[in-house]
């Protein structure tokens, strides 16, 4: 489903280049459920912002679901990221002028599918997530973890075969993050791969395997399935 | 410092309404550091905006540092917010045009600092959260943890009588997460009142005590020194 093989990142130019990944390969099949850990700043969220065609890498090949995304156009990346990954952002990049529901339902829409279908889809994602009857609220009547598991909704919903999620538990309590834990696996169960960022090993574990990155460098991999 | 008496809030109107805090009563003396947990949508962050001036509450009393926020208009709040409160938000708020170090002098500035000065300050603050050399950093060139220092730099700068932080180490790893701890102790052995609200019990355990909200009623508090 995902291939990176050799990627590196530089942001800038010359002196003020910082080298936010090395040389990164990471290949994850169908099913396979892999958990990213490290600093701040140890090129976590540059790994799956290229891994899901948001960002370009600087060298290195990436290739999602059979499509190598480094010879494509920005619309061709967009397009085949619309039907192939779901994204759970760490800034959440809600639409603030849009409500829950409308943000949930807003890649189904994107993708074709009618409003009524999507807002009906989208009512029973914020459902799964703890959020039933917050649908027509918008963002900034919520709280902070009320927004996050809106931001989770929204990259889970549809048939996605990857998903991308950045911390999508950091403004959780424990049981709330557990309960959102226990939804991402059932979409990894149903078939589909997910790279998790998290700062949190217990939710880690969750996970098939986890991955170490330090200053652009995977330098850990507990490789098999976690006993 | 700090005195919260019976206070509400209400968020909309008639049917809409959504109670967010029921009665709630907080006394912090200086010296004196509080943690502040609960489900998501409990009411932290309401209580906390509050306790800064921030929100109006529906009903009961507000007093910070001996002034009572309630009777005052928009701008006597902010005055006196500005040379006793720091604040560390939850959705960071940082301004986006200004790079890291501006963000930091910001609240010295605006207290009337000489901006050379106020630079200096913020480029130790930025130090102190492991930041250095960041300061010519835009926000958006800088990682989720990196952005959140930020605040907490921003939160943390100048004389303080109360510090008011919104799950600040939420985007941080275990490691960074601990130091940022230290630091807000720091900041309370040397004389001010804190109010930590987290979802991390060991990061809670660096506080004297630790109340829990719950549908916006405190349920719970340790009271006494933890031992
Ligand atoms: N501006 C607003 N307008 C309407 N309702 C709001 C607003 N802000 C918060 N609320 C509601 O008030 C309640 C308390 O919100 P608050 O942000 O204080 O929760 P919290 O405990 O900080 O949660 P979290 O852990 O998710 O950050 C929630 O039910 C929320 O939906
Ligand atoms: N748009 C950008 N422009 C310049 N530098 C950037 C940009 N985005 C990230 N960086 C830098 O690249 C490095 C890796 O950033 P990245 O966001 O991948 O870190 P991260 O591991 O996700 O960290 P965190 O745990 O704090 O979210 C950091 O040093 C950061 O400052
Ligand atoms: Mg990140
Ligand atoms: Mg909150």
């Amino acid at each position: 489903v995902l291939e990176l093989r050799d990627v590196s990142k530089v942001y800038g130019e010359s002196t003020l280049a910082v080298q936010a990944l090395r040389g990164v390969s990471l290949t994850l099949q169908q099913g396979e459920f892999v958990a990213v850990m490290g600093p701040s700043g140890s090129g976590k969220s540059t790994l799956l912002q290229i891994a899901g065609g948001m960002e370009q890498p600087s060298a290195g090949a990436v290739s999602v679901a059979g499509h190598d995304l480094v010879g494509q156009t920005p619309a061709e990346r967009a397009a085949a990221r619309l039907s192939t990954v779901g994204f759970v952002f760490q800034s959440l990049n809600l639409v603030s002028s849009l409500t829950a529901a409308e943000n949930v339902a807003l890649p189904l829409e994107l993708n074709g599918m009618a409003s009524r279908p999507a807002r009906a889809a989208a009512a029973s994602a914020l459902a799964e997530v703890g959020l039933e009857g917050c649908g027509d609220k918008f963002p900034d009547e919520l709280s902070g973890g009320q927004q996050q598991r809106i931001a989770i909704a929204r990259g889970l919903i549809g048939e996605r075969s990857l998903i991308l999620a950045d911390e999508p538990t950091g403004a959780l309590d424990s049981v709330t993050g557990e309960a959102i834990l226990r939804l991402l696996r059932a979409k990894v169960d149903a078939g589909c791969a997910a790279i998790l960022v998290t700062h949190e090993a217990r939710h880690a574990a969750w996970a098939d395997r986890t991955v170490f990155l330090r200053d652009g460098l995977i330098v850990d991999d507990t490789g098999g399935p976690q006993d």
